[in-house]
């Protein structure tokens, strides 16, 4: 079985997975001559959604900023799409002929098409929130740099308070990305990273606010202990950030496994 | 398999449509 990354996914695809496998077994042994039921009505319930979803789901990807988003989501569409029209040739079929084996197969590959290609289709989804959230943190990243040109407590509380909402924005991603995870791993990752940049965004204040007292003293000792101090909590924060942005792009999920 | 199929397809069904909702929902 595939692992699905996020709660979400798993949440939405699971149990459809799982029942697609026991079809498959009760397929395979349905060598017993058992005609297939009428299922015109429930396929054609399902090309219903399908249509829905491929209007509302072109429709977002025409208007997305994300442009591996704008690339990716029709190809999921049109496998959904092309997935649903072998349930309707399959369940045409089976209304004439219930023992039909080939519109079985066809019954069974259309199911598993439909799911591919919505799990390709939530993934992508998934992947583009996570580039959301690659953002922020490069934003704060960048800003990180900025720190080295604070030289009065003016910018200081300038540069405090233009850091502060990117980091907020950021802690509270990645805390919301990694309650969403389901691989304990990445997920207790993300929660290291992010508690150490909050552990040191008063270090790095502290360390910003010694080399702005010792720059404005008089005989200004110590300001390359205080300026190295300050880039050495900078790059540990920032290498910090670059490890969050590493763990955001790793997934467990594997396409071919629907194969 | 009666069963199994009908099930599966109103399971099917249900997904695509929690899946439309999502992509509504979610910030553009």
């Amino acid at each position: 079985m595939p692992v699905f990354h996020t709660k979400l996914i798993e949440s939405i695809l699971d149990p459809v997975a799982q029942q697609i496998s026991q079809l498959v077994i009760l397929h395979e042994q349905a060598e017993d001559g058992a005609a297939m039921p009428d299922l015109t009505q429930p396929v054609s319930a399902v090309a219903k959604a399908v249509g829905n979803l491929v209007q509302v789901g072109r429709q977002t990807s025409a208007t997305s900023t994300d442009k591996v988003l704008q690339e990716e989501m029709p190809v999921a569409l049109d496998r959904v799409e092309n997935a649903s029209i072998s349930l309707i040739q399959a369940a045409k079929t089976l209304r004439q002929e219930p023992l039909s084996r080939s519109a079985r197969d066809i019954l069974i590959n259309g199911a598993r098409g439909i799911l591919g290609g919505t799990s390709a289709l939530l993934l992508s989804l998934d992947q583009a929130e996570v580039r959301k959230i690659i953002r922020i943190c490069k934003g704060v990243q960048e800003y990180l740099a900025v720190a080295e040109v604070v030289e009065g407590m003016e910018d200081l509380i300038v540069y405090v308070k233009n850091l502060t909402p990117g980091m907020t924005q950021m802690v509270k991603m990645v805390d919301g990305r990694q309650a969403e995870l389901t691989h304990q791993v990445h997920r207790n990752m993300l929660i290291a990273s992010k508690d150490k940049i909050k552990n040191l965004l008063p270090v790095l204040i502290s360390s910003i606010k010694i080399f702005v007292t010792t720059i404005q003293s008089p005989g200004k000792r110590g300001l390359d202990e205080a300026a190295s101090n300050r880039l050495y909590v900078v790059s540990q924060m920032y290498l910090e950030i670059e490890e969050i942005i590493r763990v955001l792009q790793l997934t467990t999920y594997d396409e071919d496994d629907w194969n | 398999i009666r069963v199994g199929w009908e099930q599966l397809l109103t399971a099917i069904q249900r997904n695509i449509s929690e899946i439309s909702n999502q992509i509504l929902t979610r910030d553009s």
